[in-house]
């Protein structure tokens, strides 16, 4: 595994960060850059998929109330495949009885969808060696959210209340000299911060360009309850991929 | 329980003028101005909320102002948050699954 790995730094392999406003469609946009994401480093070809279409196209109804990514994927599956963002653009409010689905040509499509193991180490090395997948966390922190790396403990951050999906994209490790190393004389040790970057869908003016750091080997708010991905291509043709340190 | 304990009553002027810049910041303008002395006072309790979640982390995060400043936690939770997927939700359906597979 290496010891960082940011998919933002791969050439269009992720699309602009979304703004989901009054609809509460976290789970399609992260549905959707999971699948984008592979599609685009499996092919090396860049599509951007319709949000609007899972919202309007799900089992569930209304996908501005709220929904599940594996619902996500099922109507992907079911419509064999998504179009583009272009043909089906996003108007924030869905049309349950309005799935335009078969009137546009996909171009995109998926094979399967798992779930991954609840450990941050095969969530790491799956990132690294496949790309970015979508997890679901408490999201209570991220309204006063600035900017830098966010570790919580339970009771700061209660990890069963996961509610927000979102993508995760890559991760790393900080290191910074603190105020007690800065005083000690050769080579001062360096604290180091391991971290996930994440993509949230509350627009670039948000947080770190609509990106932020949750802390990496501390389940911090509930990061290891749900990650999940697409499947991506034919499984026997299984390719190693290289993601940007 | 007195009621100069429920009422802050009237907010410093630098306060005042914190909340005119983040309107300012996000394009953030109120209805009347009963509304905007609300969304005053949620803005200076989640200005201490912020500060208390910069004392708490154990990270490098900086926590603010932010362009959800201006909103309750039910509120944020309501609009950013997915009912689908909170744990009473999962755990239930969960239940129900296995629930099925039992008979």
């Amino acid at each position: 595994m290496p010891p960082s790995c940011d998919w933002r730094k791969a050439h269009n392999v992720l699309s602009p960060v979304k703004h989901q406003g009054k609809c509460n469609c976290c789970w399609a946009i992260a549905a959707a850059g999971n699948i984008e994401a592979l599609w685009n480093i499996r092919f090396k070809q860049s599509v951007e998929v319709s949000v609007q279409e899972l919202l309007d196209c799900g089992r569930c109804g209304d996908g501005c109330l709220g929904g599940y990514v594996w619902d996500a994927f099922i109507t992907v599956l079911n419509y064999s495949g998504l179009a583009s963002e272009k043909d089906y653009r996003f108007r924030g409010h869905a049309k349950t009885h309005r799935c335009l689905a078969p009137f546009y040509k996909k171009v995109a499509w998926i094979q399967d969808y798992i779930m991954l193991p609840r450990n941050e180490d095969a969530m790491a090395k799956y990132v690294a060696t496949q790309g970015p997948i979508t997890v679901l966390i408490n999201p209570t922190l991220l309204q006063h959210y600035q900017k830098g790396i966010i570790k919580s403990t339970p009771s700061t951050c209660d990890p069963w209340l996961a509610s927000h999906y979102i993508l995760l994209v890559g991760f790393g490790k900080e290191e910074k000299a603190t105020e007690k190393d800065l005083f000690q004389s050769n080579h001062p040790p360096l604290q180091s911060t391991p971290y996930w970057i994440l993509k949230n869908s509350w627009g670039a003016h948000w947080g770190e360009k609509g990106y932020f750091r949750l802390h990496r080997g501390s389940d911090t708010c509930g990061i290891t309850r749900f990650p999940l991905t697409a499947c991506v291509g034919d499984p026997a043709e299984k390719q190693k991929v290289s993601c940007p340190p | 329980d007195s009621p100069r304990a429920q009422d802050p009553g009237p907010r410093p002027p630098v306060l005042k003028e914190v909340f005119k810049l983040f309107q300012i910041q996000f394009n953030k303008n109120y209805s009347d101005p009963a509304e905007h002395a609300r969304r005053l006072d949620i803005f200076v309790q989640n200005l201490a909320k912020a500060q208390m979640l910069q004392e708490e982390d154990l990270g490098t995060a900086e926590f603010g102002v932010t362009p959800f400043s201006d909103l309750t936690e039910e509120e944020f939770g309501q609009l950013y948050g997915n009912w689908r997927a909170t744990r009473k939700d999962l755990r239930v359906g969960r239940k129900e699954r296995f629930e099925k597979q039992e008979s």
